[in-house]
């Protein structure tokens, strides 16, 4: 059973697009998946077609409902989600001066361990309290970022912040992989990129690059994963790729 | 004298890109340019060259350092800027019971207005204090927005909060412009976009469309605008044909 953060305070680095076809990657595999979306723009959800669902991760978090009771089925067989919605947004102010406000989703989603193979959680563009309950909630951490310079700087915070939640909140953190989206080989800014990144995390770099696809893009206004939308396209080919290296990688630990 | 917010919570959409370059395109057309920096990563910041400033916003807005005192030079004559830094981040949480939080860079940057031409404020990718203190310190917002599917809804967000903002604490605040940043008229989805845009915010998004253009992404690594890095490139007479449609559309009005 993993846990796995797709996160970078970096905003538009792919995090949405990486943890929903990632996850359709993996339930296409046959492993049974979870999505959680933490980001209140609740992109997740609807690029899995959840439009504004009645029960919410907020539900869940504030104790309202079980998280099995906000559990919702997608198009595919072994991909389940919990959505999310403006509202979360709301909920997170006011947990300001909440006692354990930190560890909130980690006890919430506890009871589900047992039924799935993967729980995902989709991060919002910051390193504020969702991000640190998603990072109190998982044992691993995927840093999804693209290969441009501005990038690279969010890669370095969020490893900062790793390591804080590791020695206070949760010791079991750890990074286990950085994904690179929107990559070019062909562009010299890429490369440079990504020899950056192998440099300052030797071995977590995934070889399978996530290039650009204009697919990939389209897709969410079909609320579909790309497997489904485009099953033929670069994107699909990647991302089922990346699927592929993730599991393989845990069979090697 | 005006006073621009820069913003769009959707993380990636090209607002400190926008924000740099554009300031960039005023202060060579002779106006005299402010851009605040007021999000805690710094970029605008980075890709002015100003990296680890002793003296930043967060001094400025917690009444440490007239805002005067915190203004940095760039290579551009015409063109200042007052930098961030993460620790913008730790103050923002601070002032969560802090009366009269989101006035205090209102009220800070007062002192400057009879100096400059513009002030422009790159936001976070967040509708959080920062964001909402950016909106109360401007007149005008300029939503940028890629023409992707996932961005179109940040900008029916953005535009809901403009208006609380408006009614509540800003009543000169209105939405002014919408950019379209890393555009491909060839791409059906690009041209989807910009319909709906058009459609929704009629008369409001500029004619000129941003393309995406390698170079926009290398400059900020080396610390300089579009202008100074690649002056004769696709991204320099974009933003410059931008920077004279802003200065026709004040004219106008
Ligand atoms: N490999 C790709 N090829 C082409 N477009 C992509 C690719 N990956 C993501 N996109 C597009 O780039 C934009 C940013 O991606 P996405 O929204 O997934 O990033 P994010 O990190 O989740 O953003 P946020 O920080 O707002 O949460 C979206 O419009 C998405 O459709
Ligand atoms: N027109 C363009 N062509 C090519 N690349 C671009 C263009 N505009 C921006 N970029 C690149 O796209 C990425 C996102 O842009 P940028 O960081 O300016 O967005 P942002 O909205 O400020 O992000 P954040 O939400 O994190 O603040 C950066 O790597 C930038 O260099
Ligand atoms: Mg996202
Ligand atoms: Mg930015």
């Amino acid at each position: 059973m993993r846990v796995i953060a797709i996160a970078n305070q970096k905003g538009g680095t792919g995090k949405t697009t990486t943890a929903v076809n990632l996850s359709a990657g993996l339930a296409l595999r046959k492993q049974k998946v979870l999505l959680l979306d933490a980001d209140p723009q609740a992109h997740s959800s609807k690029h899995l077609g959840v439009e504004n669902p009645e029960v919410t991760l907020e539900h869940v978090m504030s104790g309202k409902v079980p998280a099995v009771k906000a559990t919702y089925e997608t198009e595919l067989e072994n991909l389940f989600v919990i959505p999310s919605s403006l509202e979360l947004g709301n909920y997170e102010a006011r947990l300001v001066t909440e006692v354990g406000r930190e560890t909130l989703l980690r006890n919430a989603i506890k009871p589900l361990h047992k039924h799935v193979d993967f729980i995902l959680i989709d991060c919002p563009p910051s390193l504020d309290v969702m991000t640190i309950n998603a990072l109190s909630a998982a044992n691993e951490v995927f840093i999804v970022s693209q290969s441009e310079y501005l990038s690279l700087d969010g890669v370095r915070q969020l490893s900062d912040t790793v390591e804080i939640v590791q020695g206070r909140i949760n010791p079991t953190l750890k990074i286990s992989g950085i994904i690179l989206t929107m990559h070019n080989d062909r562009i010299v800014l890429s490369r440079e990129v990504f020899g950056l990144l192998e440099k300052s995390f030797p071995g977590k770099v995934f070889r399978t690059k996530i290039r650009r696809n204009i697919r990939l893009a389209e897709a969410p206004s079909r609320g579909q994963p790309i497997q489904r939308y485009a099953p033929n396209s670069r994107g699909a080919r990647d991302y089922n790729a990346l699927a592929k290296e993730v599991l393989s990688q845990w069979s090697r630990n």
